[in-house]
């Protein structure tokens, strides 16, 4: 007869593998292994077959928030968010989808073009404005970001607009100067409307590995953080490291962007990311 | 930082002077774990470690150092022959063609801002003179981006609305003869390595370009994916070489082992920042030291 294979070395490995290769990281990874065996000797798992499903859960467990993948609202219009992350993860993008998402809620959104520093970031944000058919407020390229941010939330109350949302430029989080400039977004922003941001996102690469840890880390203390877009999900990435942050820094994934299209972007569900992680 | 973990681990052995088997493996682990943290890809770290255990053991041990610098040495050494060397010398048509270079990666890798600073490059090491070809028609104002880069480097910019990319850089090469440019950067739109349409669409570009050049433009905060995707762009295109990213920032850059480890194919330069002049030459032993931390 069978009871189940004991739980072995070697499968305990092939899960840490899985686990290290989905950019879970080692610290993580040792954890999650070492909570399996105490699970086993207090027989709370008793064979291989439920293995499996108990690091699944607990998992699960960790990446749930109490108020699932909501957007914070602001107590009067407009709830304004701010995008921030780290060059070429996917913020403008990321706007446009959000965007798409809020305006197929019948909600009124504007966007700010505060990245006045790349090459043609401000024409690529008002190439997206055009298709979603909303008000982009930009000044010319050079000009201070701050500026726009004040500029657009000014118009955000005029124009009553539900949502105004904030595209920044890409900025390591090791720049200070860089990190500081964002600060002052933020607080400019909060002097204009009351509470504002009420939503700041960074958005990370679904490829990112360890490094997204100190992103996240170093945007939290500059502009506070409420929430993550774990962008580019649709490749083979996985994206694991969102559960070191959510454990360290009590972040959430809020979205995931599977696509370049406006539509591709999908609220965050822990039980398909996580069951997807194990595939 | 690893030496110190090291020191720590061989003070607790009370390793003295002989490097033995079982002190190699209990550094060698601690190495495994420091190239991890560094994202370098599970896989190839395993390989890593087995390799250079091999060569520890056989190791005479070296009086003057300590055995953790002497592993320390032993794993800088294999992971610098690994990455490296690097030749950063570029060869040029000998004949009147131009010399035609292409940029391949990610969505976001960075390939746009690296056309712009190759240039450069190119202009100010071999007096060359480059045109950019704009060959991303699909993302929001690719196109502007890089005629703005090309403006402030005082080069032309090559675009022919209605086209398709491969017939974009086919008829770029004409327009270069034309234009006494010469030398060519095709830079082509960010795409997945698993898009089965848009990796055709890159061995048709190749195709119709001809580019003695091929680089995959990675971005060096990349993780465990790394391989992934550089093992689908080599066996799609046969690349010649990789920039490796924002190493400006702090990722450990890891993904620099893997690529190298997976394709065979080296490193050769490096973007260091946002600026046109933010592009160097890769170095191995550089990189060996930051990857171990
Ligand atoms: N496949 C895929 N590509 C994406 C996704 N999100 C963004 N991208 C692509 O990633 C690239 C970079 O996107 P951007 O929106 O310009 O990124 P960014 O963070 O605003 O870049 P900077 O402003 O330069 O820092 C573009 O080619 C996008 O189409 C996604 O979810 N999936
Ligand atoms: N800090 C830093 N930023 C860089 C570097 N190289 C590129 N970037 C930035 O990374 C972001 C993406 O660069 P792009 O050149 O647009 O990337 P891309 O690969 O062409 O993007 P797609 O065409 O959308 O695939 C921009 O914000 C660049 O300024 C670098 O070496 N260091
Ligand atoms: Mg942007
Ligand atoms: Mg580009």
């Amino acid at each position: 007869f069978t009871f189940g294979r004991k739980i072995d070395n070697e499968l305990l490995d092939k899960l840490e593998e899985i686990l290290i290769s989905a950019d879970v990281g080692v610290e993580t990874a040792s954890s999650l292994i070492e909570d399996i065996k105490k699970a086993y000797e207090s027989k709370t798992i008793t064979d291989t077959s439920q293995l499996l499903d108990y690091l699944k859960n607990s998992l699960k467990k960790k990446l749930a928030f109490d108020t699932p993948n909501m957007l914070n609202t602001a107590p009067s219009p407009p709830t304004v968010i701010l995008v921030v992350g780290v060059n070429g993860t996917g913020k403008t993008t990321s706007i446009a989808k959000i965007a798409n998402y809020l305006l197929e809620q019948d909600k009124k959104v504007m966007l700010a073009a505060s990245d006045t520093f790349r090459a043609a970031a401000i024409e690529q944000l008002t190439i997206w404005g055009q298709r979603l058919n909303i008000n982009i407020i930009a000044h010319k390229s050079g000009a201070d970001p701050a500026a726009v941010a004040f500029d657009a939330a000014d118009s955000a109350l005029a124009k009553k607009m539900d949502y105004l949302i904030v595209d920044t430029a890409g900025r390591l989080h090791t720049k200070v100067n860089l990190m500081k400039e964002l600060s002052k977004i933020s607080d400019v922003l909060g002097k204009k409307i009351p509470g504002a941001p009420h939503e700041v996102l960074i958005v990370l690469d679904a490829t990112t590995g360890q490094n997204a840890i100190a992103q996240a880390k170093t945007f939290k203390e500059a502009s506070k953080l409420t929430g993550i877009v774990l962008s580019k999900l649709d490749g083979t990435a996985k994206g694991g490291i969102v559960i070191a942050i959510k454990k360290c820094l009590d972040v959430p994934v809020k979205f995931i962007g599977i696509g370049e299209k406006m539509e591709d972007l999908e609220v965050f569900d822990p039980d398909k990311f996580i069951d997807a992680l194990f595939t | 930082s690893l030496s110190e973990r090291l020191q720590g681990i061989f003070r607790k052995l009370g390793a003295r002077g002989k490097l033995t088997e079982s002190n190699i493996t209990e550094g060698l682990r601690e190495v495994r774990v420091a190239l991890l943290e560094a994202d370098v890809n599970y896989k190839v770290v395993k390989d890593f470690i087995d390799k250079v255990t091999q060569r520890a053991v056989g190791q005479e041990v070296i009086r003057s150092i300590t055995p953790s610098q002497q592993i320390i040495k032993i794993v800088s050494d294999e992971l610098t022959a690994l990455m490296g060397p690097v030749d950063h010398s570029i060869a040029f048509n000998a004949n009147n063609a131009p010399t035609v270079f292409m940029m391949v990666g990610l969505q976001g890798s960075g390939k746009t801002t690296s056309c712009a600073k190759f240039a450069k490059y190119l202009m100010k090491k071999y007096n060359r003179r480059p045109l950019l070809v704009a060959a991303d028609i699909q993302r929001p104002a690719a196109i502007e981006q890089l005629k703005v880069l090309g403006k402030q480097l005082d080069i032309p910019v090559f675009t022919k609305a209605g086209l398709q990319p491969p017939q974009i850089c086919h008829e770029s090469v004409k327009f270069a003869e034309q234009n006494m440019r010469d030398t060519i950067i095709l830079d082509t739109a960010g795409r997945l390595h698993v898009n089965q349409e848009l990796m055709d669409e890159l061995r048709d570009i190749k195709r119709r370009a001809v580019p003695q050049h091929i680089f995959l433009v990675s971005d060096a905060m990349t993780g465990q994916d790394a391989v992934n995707s550089a093992k689908e762009f080599n066996s799609a295109m046969d690349i010649t070489g990789v920039i490796m990213t924002k190493l400006d920032g702090d990722a450990r850059g890891g993904a620099a082992m893997s690529i190298k480890a997976i394709t065979g194919k080296p490193i050769k330069f490096t973007g260091v920042g946002e600026k046109i002049e933010n592009f160097e030459e890769f170095h191995p032993d550089r990189m060996a030291s930051r990857i171990l931390g």
